[in-house]
């Protein structure tokens, strides 16, 4: 199994710290920190990591594909151009695979998700995260998440997560939509099912650090007012984040990946 | 009494929600939130609020000069422009109206503190702050504080404020520094302006809300882990931010604004 993740916003959003707690690993141990000075000449980049881990006794190659410098300069009107760039060239290299003479051992890159962080501003969308989704919507399944949510009460976390929807829907964005389970599913799973389709954005937590909370070692964050704890459905939906990307919507994030955007893309390349 | 005070920072850093605790007033309350389309359009706006306050048998007029739009658009390479032509326009008032007939009556319009807002999401300064900090430090007291500190933990306050004091430091930035005490003041009084100065950046949280803690009604914000206590010196800095500003060092900083700052601007426009 393999399956490529694309991680977008701006620096110091939490997404290392994400990454690490959905997959249990230390993905970045090596990052080095840059400067006030070296942000400022920096341009995007694109890094890969791939690591092996296994799932419920499935092994899964993971690819992480992270864009550091995305929003983070004075001037963002071009922080999409790499990333678009980035996720046409796999579909082309994938193209050219499929057209060529060892189609049984394609390797694919191609992004199957892209989790995009919204800051916990308070407002609602900026203007870097509408331009960025409406580039990006018809090239990768975008799945919007709601970074640092220990920011937010409960209250500013249930405004943020409509207000965000409302624009993206009057944005015309087209982000990630869940299929509608079969009919023939049990109650359980289609009320799991409608929970998960309300909770987008994902409001979500993520720590590198074990807390001892009631007796039990979590994963959280320990302030002196209290501990918020990753796991915990009451404090975020970390969880459901993890359940989706990992047990229930793998399968089909690759498959719109394939049927929708790539198919896209093909047309586009044979008229060309 | 006269007191200018600018606010400075991207928008949802919670800069209206600090201005309204720390003087305890509503300011606000008309302000009207912007669609993501028109923060799209937007530039950045100068906005003046005026209001007569209180303080300690004290009546003071404050006035507010609110910059809604600075760092919010993709490409905020001008967002300080605006904020530079308001700042020399006050001076360029004041110095017209000190050569004219009518001196007893000058009104002092010039900014006199300008609250820096740091993202408690960033690893440091970034790009656009340093910008910001370049360009003002010669025209305005600036004291930079550490916003919606609640989205960190004590161990990263410390960490993130060691890292901003070495990049201003770095940056050659001149923040406003507080005077040093007279050597005859008592113990207490200099232990006190110790701890002040080494504070900055202020790392503040802030409240329209009040909470119940302990049988005690608190300004705060309430999450299912905790609550956050605006007034809790274990939990940020507000109390040491409201005591300089109005307390005990709001002349110091008209000081230094008329005696430096505004020196600086006397001097040009003599030479030009
Ligand atoms: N409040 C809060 N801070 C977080 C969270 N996740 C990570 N952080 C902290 O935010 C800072 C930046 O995190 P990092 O993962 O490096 O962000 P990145 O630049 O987006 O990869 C670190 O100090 C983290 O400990 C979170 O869920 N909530
Ligand atoms: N976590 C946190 N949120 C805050 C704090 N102060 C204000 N907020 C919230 O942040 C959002 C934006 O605040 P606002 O004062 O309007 O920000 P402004 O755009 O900078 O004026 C609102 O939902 C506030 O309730 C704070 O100290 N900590």
């Amino acid at each position: 199994f393999e399956f490529t993740l694309m991680v977008v916003g701006e620096s110091g959003l939490g997404k290392s710290t994400l990454v690490n707690s959905l997959f249990l690993t230390d993905l970045y141990k090596e990052r080095k920190e840059l400067s006030a000075d070296e942000r400022i000449e920096r341009t995007v980049d694109i890094k890969r990591n791939s690591i092996d881990i296994e799932e419920q006794g499935v092994r899964l190659r993971l690819t992480v594909v992270d864009t550091p410098g995305f929003g983070d300069s004075v001037n963002c009107s071009n922080s999409w151009k790499p990333i678009i760039d980035y996720i046409e060239d796999q579909f082309a290299q994938y193209y050219e695979d499929e057209s060529g003479l060892n189609r049984k051992n394609i390797v694919d890159n191609r992004v199957h998700c892209c989790l995009y962080f919204i800051s916990p501003y308070g407002h609602g969308l900026r203007p870097i995260d509408v331009g960025f989704m409406q580039r990006l919507h018809d090239k990768v399944n975008i799945v919007p998440v709601l970074a640092k949510a220990d920011c937010l009460t409960p209250t500013e976390v249930r405004t943020l997560k409509e207000r965000v929807m409302r624009e993206i829907r009057e944005q015309d964005i087209n982000i990630y939509s869940f299929p509608d389970c079969d009919s023939d599913e049990d109650e359980d799973y289609k009320q799991q099912d409608k929970e998960l389709k309300a909770s987008v954005p994902f409001a979500v937590i993520g720590s590198n650090t074990v807390v001892e909370v009631g007796g039990k070692r979590v994963r959280g964050r320990l302030y002196p007012w209290g501990i918020t704890e990753v796991e915990n459905p009451k404090h975020c939906d970390f969880v459901k984040l993890r359940n989706m990307l990992i047990r229930t919507h793998m399968q089909d994030l690759k498959e719109v990946t394939r049927d929708l955007h790539y198919e896209n893309y093909r047309l586009r390349r044979i008229q060309d």
